[in-house]
């Protein structure tokens, strides 16, 4: 690596479940690889660091597999509240969201907080009205809601527990006592 | 959670996080992947994107202070975010991914495992989930 050379890192979460079944394994290296090319392939347009951080982020959004927008884990009440952070190295700009419940893509409001607000932060309905304001795509809350996400919920509260890892198998025979040498009901990934 | 970090051929270094958060969460719970600092942070010298348990990256500002190990103690990428995991989690478990506006990479977690990947202009790409 040198001054001047690009570099892209991407994650989909800490804290995988040691009997994720193969099919699950091998469509998470899919879409991760899939999301590194787009970058690539913007970077050689010279698309900024910026943007495609963005890019990215969206293409991880829409695709249930990960933790976030569409598949995004659900509340107590069933319901999502997404929240996303989007930063500039140059100048340190940056731009949040919480508590997002119809936007499709959590990350690009962030982007427009930052570009398009005098604040850093917008969370709940402020940040969705902001949201209709500018334009963002949004949609039905059903549109974020999967089958397995339900499933982990009714698994959480079942265990009575909070925090729970997400990426676990759907199969009910799953040993929910541990994850990573700490009792699962303290475990909290995200 | 998801997260992305990149620099650019100007060296400019980017980072962005985005998350459902926590399944059975309370409403209105906020973690770590909106918070600046915590979850997401970028300058002009690294990017770094963060997942785990959101409440001990909070406590630990990690995504800062591997920017800030590397301004005040002189560390490398890969050294601060060795040290950050190791000395700034207590018991918390997290992962997270950065880059340096030299093109480095540096990939650090203390789970069972972690979706990541990464690709540099010298044409290494690389995608794990373990160790």
């Amino acid at each position: 690596m040198g001054k001047g050379e690009w570099a892209i890192a991407v994650h989909g979460g800490a804290g995988v479940h040691p009997n994720l079944p193969k099919e699950s394994q091998y469509k998470a290296k899919q879409l991760l690889t899939r999301c590194l090319q787009l970058g690539v392939d913007a970077l050689r347009l010279s698309q900024s660091a910026l943007d495609v951080v963005e890019l990215i982020v969206r293409e991880l959004e829409i695709d249930p597999i990960f933790n976030s927008g569409r598949g995004s884990a659900l509340t107590a009440k069933g319901t999502v509240e997404m929240e996303a952070s989007i930063m500039d190295g140059v100048g340190r700009r940056c731009g949040a969201v919480s508590g997002l419940s119809t936007v499709k893509n959590p990350v690009s409001l962030a982007r427009l907080v930052m570009d398009k607000s005098p604040h850093s932060y917008l969370a709940f309905e402020g940040a969705e009205e902001f949201a209709k304001q500018q334009g963002a795509e949004t949609m039905d809350n059903s549109f974020f809601i999967t089958e397995e996400n339900l499933h982990m919920l009714n698994l959480a509260k079942q265990q009575n527990s909070i925090v729970f890892d997400y990426r676990i198998p759907s199969t009910n025979n799953v040993s929910m006592e541990k994850m990573n040498g700490l009792p699962m009901k303290i475990y909290a990934p995200e | 959670t998801v997260g992305c970090v990149v620099v650019d051929s100007q060296g400019r270094c980017a980072a962005a996080t985005s998350t459902g958060g926590l399944t059975n969460k309370m409403s209105g719970r906020i973690g770590d992947s909106p918070l600046i600092g915590a979850g997401t942070y970028a300058c002009n010298m690294c990017g770094v994107s963060c997942t785990g348990e959101g409440e001990a990256i909070i406590r630990s500002t990690l995504a800062r202070d591997v920017a800030a190990i590397m301004e005040y103690k002189g560390y490398k990428l890969q050294e601060a975010v060795d040290f950050v995991l190791n000395k700034r989690l207590d018991e918390g478990k997290a992962g997270l991914i950065a880059v340096s506006n030299h093109g480095e990479v540096a990939i650090g977690f203390n789970t069972v495992g972690m979706f990541r990947g990464w690709v540099t202009e010298n044409g290494i790409m690389e995608v794990k989930i373990w160790d």
